[in-house]
C-alpha cells in the first residue's frame, strides 16, 4: 500500500 | 515539490528559528521543554542519516543540515548555556514512556526491515508525540510566553499542512505513505486543543493560560 519512493520530504 | 509541503518546511522553520531566537535574544528558556527540545533532536538525527547515503536535492540537503543544527544548538542552548534559566521543576514528562513504545512500534510495523528505514520509521513515530513535553509544562505552569505561543503554532501548522501534501500527492502523483499519514494525523490532532486556545485566546492576552 505504499508506493516505493525516494524519500523526498523532510 | 508543492506549495503545501514548501509551506509546511518554511513553518516549520520559522517555529526552529522562533525558538532558538528566543532562548538567545532573551538568554532564557523559562517555559521551554528542554525534554521536548531533545527528541526532536533525536527526531532530525535518527531521519536525516541518509543525509550521508543520498542526494536528493540542494534543498533538501540544506534544510536537514539546518533542522539538525538548529536542534542541536537549542538543546545545547538550553542544557548548557542558559541551564540556570531552565524550568526542570516543571519539565518531568516521563520521555522514556515516549521512546520505548515508539522504538518498539517502529520494529512492529514498518515498511521494510532494514536499518534506515527502522531509524526513519522510529522518526515518524516519535515526532508525533515529541512535542508532549512541551505541552505537559505548559499545561503544569498553566501559561505560556506569547513567542512560546508562536512557536507552537507554526510548528503544530507545519505537519498539517503536510496533511494537505499528502492529498495533493495522492491525488496528482498517486504518493501514499499510510506510515507518515497516520503519524501526521496524531501528530496534528495533538496540537487542536492548543489551535483553539491560540486563536481564541492568542489576541487578548499577553500570556496564554491553559486551564490546568
Amino acid at each position: 500500500h505504499r508506493t516505493p519512493q525516494v524519500k523526498d520530504e523532510l | 515539490m508543492n506549495i503545501f509541503r514548501l509551506t509546511g518546511d518554511l513553518s516549520h522553520l520559522a517555529a526552529i528559528i522562533i525558538l532558538l531566537l528566543k532562548i538567545w535574544k532573551t538568554r532564557s528558556c523559562a517555559g521551554i521543554s528542554g525534554k521536548s527540545q531533545i527528541l526532536f533532536a533525536l527526531v532530525f538525527t535518527s531521519r536525516y542519516l541518509d543525509l550521508l547515503t543520498s542526494f536528493i536535492s540542494l534543498y533538501n540537503t540544506t534544510m536537514k543540515v539546518i533542522y539538525i543544527g538548529c536542534a542541536y544548538a537549542t538543546v545545547y542552548l538550553i542544557y548548557a548555556k542558559f541551564k540556570a534559566t531552565y524550568d526542570g521543576n516543571h519539565d518531568t514528562f516521563r520521555v522514556e514512556f515516549l521512546v520505548v513504545p515508539v522504538g518498539g512500534l517502529a520494529f512492529l510495523v514498518n515498511h521494510d526491515f532494514s536499518p534506515l528505514e527502522i531509524l526513519w520509521t522510529f522518526s515518524i513515530y516519535l515526532e508525533s508525540v515529541a512535542i508532549l513535553p512541551q505541552l505537559f509544562m505548559i499545561s503544569k505552569t498553566g501559561e505560556a510566553e506569547t513567542i512560546t505561543t508562536h512557536y507552537l503554532f507554526f510548528l503544530g501548522l507545519y505537519r498539517a499542512l503536510y496533511l494537505i501534501n499528502w492529498i495533493w500527492r495522492f491525488y496528482f502523483e498517486g504518493f501514499f505513505d499510510m506510515i507518515a499519514i497516520v503519524a501526521g494525523v496524531v501528530q496534528t490532532i495533538l496540537y487542536c486543543d492548543f489551535f483553539y486556545l491560540y486563536v481564541t485566546k492568542g489576541e487578548g492576552r499577553s500570556q496564554l493560560s491553559i486551564p490546568t
